[in-house]
């Protein structure tokens, strides 16, 4: 039996718009510990991590480890019919094959009960080294997906370039070129508008745009996303999610053959 | 031309 109540409900009504255009179908991992998912795309070249800690949630209560396969499609649509301040509880039975939404408007005068069928999907877990990262730049996740946009009408790659001066976005395409020189700023009067860099050594890697704009759609959830960068790794880009965890994209660098 | 890579090139399955 599981059952774990989310006060905050537009959470995962923003994890779900997050992800639904990335990964179609994925298994939740529910345990002790937290709510958890990890998926890649179809091509095998993003994966997407988020966790959402038990201490998180209101009530939590997951009698043994379970793993539900979802169509994150279908499971966003039902999300779409909670309301942004309504209270969500994912309920489902030991050996059920559905799960349950149920909404609560803050008022407890509405109760809705949205019922998912589950589906067998074997996927592998992937072991994520806990890496020392060469660049970890903080932005504004605003910023970030302003850049994103910005760059991808130009070219469909992008070169991150991190130097003592600051972090380089670079494009090039059929009608010119682009950069975005964005260096750091703490002097602002709100956290969550500075820019921070932090340059173990000097690091460049090319990636697609289409993913990392993809990747944007998370922008809702945390006011400022962290971009780790390494020259033998996938590069990460995490947007916390209020005091509960937090939501994790890599992404495969594409290498000058 | 640039190769894109996958992402299980670099982490391995459990």
């Amino acid at each position: 039996m599981l059952e774990l109540r989310l006060v905050q409900g537009n959470l995962l009504k923003k994890v779900l718009e997050a992800v639904k255009d990335l990964v179609t179908d994925a298994n939740f991992d529910c345990s002790s510990t937290g709510f958890s998912l990890q998926a890649m795309d179809s091509s095998h070249v993003a994966l997407v991590a988020l966790l959402l800690r038990s201490e998180g949630f209101e009530h939590y209560r997951c009698d043994r480890n379970v793993s539900m396969g979802m169509n994150l499609n279908n499971m966003a649509k039902m999300l779409k019919c909670a309301g942004n301040d309504d209270i969500v509880t994912i309920k489902a039975d030991d050996g059920s094959d559905t799960v349950t939404f149920m909404f609560e408007s803050p008022n407890q005068d509405k109760i809705a009960d949205f019922e998912m069928k589950l589906m067998d999907i074997d996927s592998e877990h992937l072991g994520i080294p806990e890496a020392e990262y060469h660049a970890i730049v903080r932005m504004p996740s605003s910023e970030f997906a302003r850049i994103c946009k910005d760059l991808s009408s130009i070219g469909d790659t992008v070169v991150i370039s991190v130097t003592k001066e600051g972090v380089k976005f670079s494009t090039r395409g059929d009608i010119g070129n682009a950069n975005v020189v964005c260096r750091q700023n703490t002097t602002v009067d709100k956290p969550e508008e500075s820019t921070t860099i932090e340059m173990h050594e000097p690091v460049s890697l090319t990636f697609a745009l289409r993913y990392m704009n993809s990747f944007t759609k998370a922008t809702p959830l945390s006011s400022t996303v962290t971009i780790s960068l390494s020259s033998e790794l996938p590069v990460v880009v995490e947007y916390k999610i209020a005091e509960m965890g937090y939501i994790r994209f890599y992404l495969a660098p594409k290498i000058e053959d | 031309g640039c190769n894109q890579s996958t992402i299980t090139e670099f982490f391995g399955k459990l």
